[in-house]
C-alpha cells in the first residue's frame, strides 16, 4: 500500500510508505484530522560573519543560514504491531533515527529519538531540530511554557514589552521549552510535551521545531573557552517527544496530565527470585 | 546504609553552575557527571531500603541505569524475576513497561496472582548486532504506591510438559 498506519481506539498516525515519513495524524475520538510532516534538520553552526564575529556556541544558537537542511528526505522503515504496541522505526542515517509508537488506550502519539554522535568531518558545527509542518494557519504565534508552569504566548518577531528589531531570524525567535510547546488555529491544537528542557519556536505558520542536539567546532567566546564538541566519538542522545492532537477546549486538560506523568514517570526496579522476610528492627 | 545527602548535594552544586547547559570545561562536565553517579549509588540503598520495609521482604534489587537503551542484565539473563513500579504521582497510572529479555515466552503475573497479557517484540537490528527482544505488557500503579508483578521465562521443556497434562487431565 502507498500509505501505512498505526491505530488504537483515539489516534490514527499515517505514513507514506515510499518517504517513510509521518504523512498525518488523526484524533478518531473528536474527529479531528491534520496533515503533519515530521523530520530531522540541521543547521549549519555560524563561526561568525560579515554582520558580526559571534559564533554560534554554548550559549549562543547562531546559525548561519535560515533554512536548515533535512538529515534525509526520506526513511528507512521498520513496522512493528502486536496486541500491545505498535510501532514504526524510522531510519534517517547512521546517526539519526527514531520510533512512533502508540500503545493501546493512548490520547498521544509517542516520538522516541535517537540522534548522535553528529558527524563533524568536514569542520561544520551542527544543530540538530526535529520539526512537525502542518497547513494550521497559526498568525505567527506560538506557546512555550515557563519553567513548566504558565503558558506564554510568542509572537515571531515581536516582543510585548518593546519594539523589537529582530537581527537573528531564526534564535531571535527561540524561546525555552521546559515541558511543552504548541500551535493552535483556534479550532484544533497540536502540543508537543517533551522529556526535557530543549530550545523551540515555530519559524513559519503551522511549523513547530525543538532542538534535539548540537556539536560545535567553535567556542562562542563567552567564558568557557572550549567549544561545544564532545571528545573522541561524540555523545548519542535519546530522547521522546509525545504528541497531541485535540480540540483547543480540550488540549489544556490533556497536556497537563500528561505533562506531570513524564515529569514524575514511574520508577521500575527489578529483583531476581529470592526474597527473605523484612523485619525493620 | 542508605543516603539521599549526596545526591541532593551534587544537584545543589550542579543547579548553582548551571550544569545543564553545556557551559563548563569537558573536565568539570565529567566531575558534574561523577558527583551525580557517586550520589545516585546511596539513594538505590535508600529506595531499597523503603521498598523492604513497604513491601516486608528484603530482596536483591536491581536498578537498571541503561534501561532507555535496552540493557538490564537482571531481565535479560533471569528466568525468573519481580519488577517493583513505584508511582509517585497523586493518581492511579497505567505504564506499559518494556524491559529488554533474551528470544522466549514469558508468563507474568500481577500483584494479585493474575496472568497479565504480555508481548516479546524484536527490535530491528542494526548491522553486526545480535537480534534484541523486549518484554512489553501493561501495569497498574496506585496514586503515590508501587505494584509488583513477577516474569518467568517459558522453557520449551516446561511448556510440553504442562500440554501433556493438561491432555491427561482430558482424558481422565
Amino acid at each position: 500500500s502507498r500509505v501505512l498506519t498505526i491505530e488504537n481506539e483515539y489516534i490514527r498516525a499515517t505514513f507514506d510508505s515510499s518517504t517513510g515519513l509521518l504523512m498525518k495524524i488523526e484524533n478518531m475520538e473528536q474527529k479531528l484530522s491534520l496533515p503533519v510532516s515530521q523530520g530531522f534538520f540541521w543547521y549549519n553552526a555560524s563561526t561568525g560573519d560579515k554582520k558580526s564575529p559571534q559564533a554560534s556556541g554554548a550559549y549562543i544558537f547562531r546559525p548561519s543560514r535560515l533554512k536548515p537542511l533535512p538529515v534525509s528526505r526520506w526513511a528507512k522503515i521498520h513496522l512493528v504491531k502486536t496486541d500491545l504496541v505498535q510501532e514504526v522505526y524510522q531510519n534517517f542515517s547512521a546517526w539519526c533515527s527514531q520510533v512512533i509508537r502508540l500503545y493501546p488506550g493512548q490520547r498521544h502519539l509517542e516520538l522516541e529519538w535517537t540522534v548522535g554522535p553528529i558527524p563533524v568531518e568536514e569542520y561544520w558545527g551542527k544543530e540538530v531540530i526535529s520539526r512537525f509542518d502542518t497547513p494550521m494557519k497559526t498568525n505567527g504565534e506560538f506557546y512555550t511554557d515557563s519553567n513548566g508552569r504558565e503558558i506564554l504566548k510568542r509572537r515571531r518577531d515581536h516582543r510585548p514589552t518593546w519594539k523589537l528589531s529582530q537581527t537573528e531570524p531564526v534564535a531571535g525567535n527561540y524561546y525555552p521549552v521546559s515541558t511543552r510547546i504548541y500551535i493552535t488555529d483556534g479550532h484544533m491544537q497540536l502540543t508537543v510535551v517533551t522529556d526535557r528542557s530543549q530550545g523551540g519556536s515555530s519559524l513559519k505558520d503551522g511549523s513547530l521545531e525543538l532542538m534535539v542536539h548540537r556539536r560545535l567546532m567553535v567556542d562562542d567566546e563567552r567564558g568557557v573557552a572550549e567549544p561545544l564538541m564532545e571528545s573522541e566519538a561524540g555523545s548519542t542522545v535519546r530522547g521522546r517527544h509525545l504528541v497531541l492532537l485535540s480540540s483547543v477546549s480540550d488540549a489544556a486538560a490533556r497536556h497537563r496530565l500528561l505533562a506531570e506523568e513524564v515529569v514524575l514517570a514511574p520508577q521500575v526496579v527489578l529483583a531476581q527470585a529470592g526474597s527473605s522476610l523484612y523485619y525493620s528492627w | 546504609t542508605g543516603d539521599s545527602a549526596p545526591l541532593n548535594e551534587a544537584m545543589a552544586v550542579l543547579q548553582h553552575h548551571d550544569a545543564v547547559t553545556g557551559t563548563a570545561r569537558q573536565n568539570v562536565a565529567d566531575d558534574y557527571a561523577r558527583q551525580l553517579a557517586a550520589g545516585w549509588g546511596p539513594c538505590e540503598v535508600l529506595v531499597s531500603n523503603a521498598l523492604s520495609q513497604l513491601s516486608y521482604y528484603k530482596q536483591n534489587f536491581s536498578f537498571c541505569r541503561e534501561l532507555n537503551i535496552s540493557i538490564c542484565p537482571v531481565s535479560q539473563e533471569s528466568e525468573h524475576f519481580q519488577i517493583t513500579i513505584y508511582n509517585p504521582l497523586g493518581r492511579k497510572v497505567k505504564h506499559m513497561v518494556r524491559l529488554p529479555v533474551g528470544e522466549g515466552i514469558f508468563f507474568v503475573k500481577d500483584p494479585d496472582g493474575k496472568a497479565v497479557p504480555n508481548n516479546v517484540v524484536m527490535l530491528p537490528s542494526s548491522s553486526g548486532k545480535e537480534d534484541q527482544w523486549e518484554l512489553l505488557f501493561s501495569a497498574s500503579v496506585p496514586a503515590l504506591g508501587f505494584s509488583i508483578y513477577t516474569v518467568d521465562k517459558v522453557s520449551v521443556q516446561n511448556n510440553l510438559q504442562a500440554i501433556s497434562r493438561k491432555h491427561r487431565s482430558h482424558a481422565r
